[in-house]
């Protein structure tokens, strides 16, 4: 199964139109590998984006440097993956008994 | 499907284990019908519920075409369940029932739904494969022939937002489509997606006001308002490019070019903490909800024919 761990949800807040193409400059960057679980629109609209370990440091420096603020909606993705898929496991353990 | 666990997400054999069991505790409601296959031969199944009559007016519904949206699918389970238990008891069920059939698919994209469960839980596309590309999978929201390749979707086959090589490529979508059309009297459309808590209405790909949508506006704000009456949970309503953003090639507005007034897509919840891996216990609240949004739609649909 793919690996999640240490993929970062960060939410992007944009101030105004500027700060929203810089988001969809950051879209392109193919070799970031980002994954927009709610892409660019409008300013007053919060970006999500799932960032893969490798890349968080660049995509926070980005941000930070063209002063877009961001917050971290997700630590890590892979811990929520592991609580989910115990949760089922526990399930089934139960459904059998 | 009394002991049926609807507190936790389930694989698509589960998922269609619990379908024939539906259609074998309800034989004189429900039924399930093959739409098609997908991409990876798996049958689209889609449950019917009607209590009799030829091609009565219809509702549709959907809850699985972006595969990793898992509390759409288990929404979707527990839409089921509600129809049987309610039909009979629920006054405004019951009448909406009465004159008219539900088809209900519970998992859009099976594919891309046994790919979440198997390899990638973060899977949102179909599985076909790219001709000369190695990146896999169409957005079977962006593949249907309403601004199909406008702004609003990808042209890229890496893209989370692929469009596909052609309007209807992907037999997920024309499977669906080819239903409608044949149906010929579908009256509500309505696709339910995670997350962002959203009510939309056409159009996507373009700025443009549907003719209606004075109307559609004003069914929107009374699903929302019964919908944050359970629990408190706000919705934000209006059309999908004022709404979110622009959206080239998705269902409802191909369902509302093609004369399906009540067309609409859910956004389900969260607004911004978990996103697509909600917890499953959340599951039942948002199914909950997300019923007396649709009731209110359905009720419409039936009381103002057109």
């Amino acid at each position: 199964k793919e690996d999640f761990s240490g993929h970062q949800v960060l939410r992007i807040s944009t101030a105004n139109e500027a700060q929203v193409e810089k988001v969809r400059e950051l879209e392109k960057l193919e070799h970031l590998q980002l994954d927009f679980w709610r892409g660019p629109s409008y300013p007053s609209i919060p970006i999500d984006v799932r960032v893969p370990f490798p890349s968080v440091q660049s995509v926070k420096v980005f941000l930070e440097a063209n002063g877009i603020k961001y917050s971290t909606m997700i630590e890590d993705v892979q811990l929520l993956l592991d609580e989910e898929q115990e949760e089922m496991l526990a399930f089934r353990s139960r459904a059998r008994s | 499907t009394g002991t049926f666990s609807y507190t936790t997400y389930h694989t698509l054999e589960e998922i269609d284990e619990f379908i024939d069991l539906l259609v074998a505790e309800n034989p004189n409601l429900v039924s399930k019908i093959e739409i098609g296959n997908s991409y990876e031969g798996r049958p689209l199944n889609v449950l019917k519920f009607s209590t009799g009559g030829s091609n009565r007016p219809a509702i549709w519904i959907d809850t699985g075409i972006h595969s990793r949206e898992w509390v759409t699918q288990a929404t979707g389970i527990w839409f089921a369940k509600k129809i049987t238990e309610d039909y009979g008891q629920d006054e405004t069920l019951t009448a909406i029932l009465d004159s008219m059939d539900i088809f209900l698919e519970i998992v859009t994209n099976p594919d891309g739904f046994a790919y979440t469960h198997s390899s990638n839980r973060l899977w949102r596309k179909t599985r076909s494969i790219n001709a000369g590309s190695s990146c896999v999978g169409v957005d079977p929201n962006r593949n249907w022939d309403a601004g199909f390749g406008l702004t609003g979707a990808s042209s890229n086959p890496c893209s989370e937002t692929y469009h596909g090589k052609s309007a209807f490529s992907e037999v997920e979508v024309k499977s669906v489509v080819d239903f409608v059309t044949n149906h010929g009297n579908i009256k509500a459309f309505i696709s339910i997606h995670s997350y962002s808590q959203l009510l939309m209405y056409p159009y996507g790909y373009t700025a443009t006001q549907a003719t209606h949508q004075a109307e559609l506006d004003e069914v929107a704000k009374a699903a929302v308002d019964n919908l944050a009456s359970l629990y408190g949970t706000k919705y934000e309503y209006g059309s999908t490019i004022t709404t979110i953003y622009q959206a080239s090639g998705s269902s409802i507005d191909w369902t509302y070019n093609s004369g399906i007034k009540y067309s609409y897509t859910f956004e389900l919840r969260d607004t911004g903490y978990y996103g697509f891996l909600l917890p499953a216990k959340q599951i039942i609240p948002t199914a909950q909800e997300t019923w007396l949004g649709l009731i209110t739609i359905m009720d419409y649909t039936l009381n103002h024919p057109y």
